[in-house]
């Protein structure tokens, strides 16, 4: 055993590589795992063991560039990353386990993970004992290169804490995984900031939003105040969003005066409009109009697909993105304003030379938090001067794209996770 | 019977588990520090002796005594440091373990570390030496004793 475990060694040894930080980590993005069939534990169910590892590699997976996916099927040569339990001398290991107490679980270098079935391993949320969901997540660390941290709230500290009730990656455990392997990037769908009435304890009507990121089918809850996305996302948008489009929408849009509170939502030639306080889409609005309607007929002059669209509150208009032109819809006039459409460059000038995302935007967001619209496109975005900026300085543009930023250097760890991972 | 207390007898489990050495004196320490890389390994004549009261049959070590028959150093008595030196490493790798752990630095073996080597941890070491602890098989096969075969 110990001989085929070199053999094994020298082949794997090919599968890392340097990182970004010039540390050795994994080469590719997509990692297979599987638990062993000789190493099930006695304590827990073999469906309850592999819901959690699906768990603790799914935790990385939102901090990280990373994804993992089960596989029982493949050659094991093939497999990435093996678990196993096992007590006193296991598996292979030249590392003998010690008993109850003591050394829980450790992890080799390449990619094998052995936990000591003499522990009393137990499911998260479970009262006593030494949770498995815990300890996975830290030797998967190990595995993906990462040592011990000596911070208190890390996960990667070497001696091991009962489990808290809110058990979740920190902000150093991601920066230090990010660190190996870089942060999320991807282009986005569509960002908004939804907007719902609520009654407060006392009975009185409160308006509150929330941020939403969507790619293709997958959404993520933005939390601005913690700076990541909520703890469990990605979701599919057909278990949030009622009615939508299950491979995703191009643009969101909110119509919101001392007359109308209207929200849609835009996908080809289409658009749904949505009832925020049943939280699905009308199928047949208070009006009439059964949904989805084409796009040219609820907004004369404007055809279907679009890039995006974002509600301008000041002068009362949707400016539609379509390639390299832009279209100001007076939602007063019910029609194109006049002088539009217009080159996005013009209508929305580079204010630093020519740092400009010219056509083909992405998203348009208005973010309550900021209180500022930004322009999207890939990894990019471009803020929009805004009145307040001109007050300022004056010779700022109308409407003009301060220079580009990065967006996952704005809004952080809105990482994709592999599709097998998006229900557990 | 023993007493239980849970419906699937999961707490009598615990005591059929084999039960992990407590560290208790400071040559438990110092293997301690040394197998998670706070300090070079304990010296193999002592380790052995010590060994045989824990475990006869410990695959791992007899490999490691064979390798030592085949040509392996090991320093004789007399080679042995003086013992201020011994103590000062074992003072050095407490004070370092306690400066990590989130100890007062004593650098001797007290209650507080002893119960904080005693709690439940990873098996990773958390320093890297240079030498310890890395008996693989390829690294036996290299001996004298090999070439000569």
């Amino acid at each position: 055993k110990r001989h085929l475990a070199a053999l094994v060694t020298k082949r794997r040894r090919h599968r890392r590589d340097l990182g970004e930080a010039g540390h050795v980590a994994f080469s590719k993005n997509v990692l297979r795992w599987r638990l062993m069939g000789e190493g099930y534990s006695n304590q827990l169910s073999i469906e309850e063991q592999r819901y959690i590892f699906r768990l603790a590699f799914r935790m990385w997976s939102e901090v990280s560039p990373l994804q993992f996916m089960e596989d029982n099927g493949s050659p094991l040569e093939d497999i990435d990353i093996r678990l196993g339990f096992g007590t006193g001398r296991h598996l292979g290991c030249n590392q003998r386990f010690d008993g109850s107490g003591q050394e829980f679980a450790h992890a080799w270098f390449l990619g094998d993970i052995h936990f000591d079935d003499d522990e009393h391993f137990t499911a998260p949320n479970t009262g006593s004992g030494i949770s498995l969901l815990k300890v996975a997540v830290h030797e998967i660390g190990h595995v993906l290169g990462l040592p011990h941290i000596y911070r208190p709230g890390s996960i990667m500290q070497p001696s091991y804490l009962p489990q808290e009730a809110a058990f979740e990656m920190g902000w150093m455990d991601r920066k230090a995984i990010q660190n190996l392997y870089g942060a999320c990037k991807g282009r986005f769908s569509t960002v908004f900031d939804w907007i719902r009435r609520e009654r407060s304890p006392y009975g009185q009507v409160v308006v509150r939003f929330n941020t939403y990121f969507m790619r293709e089918g997958w959404y993520w809850l933005y939390e601005n105040r913690n700076n990541r996305t909520r703890y469990g996302d990605p979701v599919p948008l057909r278990i949030g969003w009622r009615g939508l489009p299950a491979d995703g929408v191009d643009a969101y849009v909110h119509v919101w005066s001392l007359k109308r509170d209207d929200v849609y939502f835009f996908k080809g030639t289409q658009f749904w409009k949505y009832d925020s306080d049943n939280d699905k889409v009308f199928g047949q609005d208070p009006e009439g109009h059964r949904y989805p309607r084409k796009i040219s007929e609820g907004f004369p002059g404007i055809s279907g697909p679009i890039d995006t669209a974002v509600y301008d509150r000041r002068d009362s208009c949707i400016y539609f993105f379509k390639n390299t032109l832009v279209y100001a819809f007076s939602v007063e006039s019910n029609g194109v304003a006049p002088g539009f459409p217009k080159a996005i460059q013009k209508a929305f000038p580079p204010v630093s030379g020519g740092d400009h995302p010219g056509g083909n935007i992405d998203v348009a967001y208005f973010s309550y938090a900021h209180n500022a619209v930004f322009l999207f496109k890939g990894r990019r975005f471009w803020q929009v001067v805004s009145g307040r900026d001109r007050r300022r300085r004056p010779f700022l543009p109308r409407n003009g794209l301060l220079p580009h930023k990065e967006v996952d250097r704005h809004w952080f760890d809105i990482c994709d996770v592999h599709p097998t991972a998006l229900t557990l | 019977e023993k007493l239980f207390h849970h419906r699937d007898h999961s707490d009598l489990q615990m005591f059929n588990a084999q039960q992990a050495q407590t560290i208790t004196d400071e040559y438990t320490a110092e293997l301690f520090l040394s197998r998670y890389g706070f300090m070079k390994p304990v010296r193999w004549e002592e380790t052995r002796d010590r060994y045989e009261d824990l475990d006869d049959n410990n695959d791992f070590l007899d490999d490691l005594q064979a390798s030592i028959q085949e040509g392996t150093s090991v320093p004789h008595f007399r080679d042995r440091p003086p013992p201020e030196g011994e103590n000062q490493a074992l003072t050095a790798a407490l004070k370092d373990f306690q400066r990590l752990s989130g100890l007062p630095v004593t650098g001797a073996f007290d209650d507080a570390t002893r119960e904080a080597m005693n709690k439940p941890r990873c098996g990773v070491p958390d320093k890297e030496m240079d030498s310890s602890r890395d008996y693989h098989l390829a690294k036996m096969q290299s001996g004298p004793a090999v070439t000569r075969r």
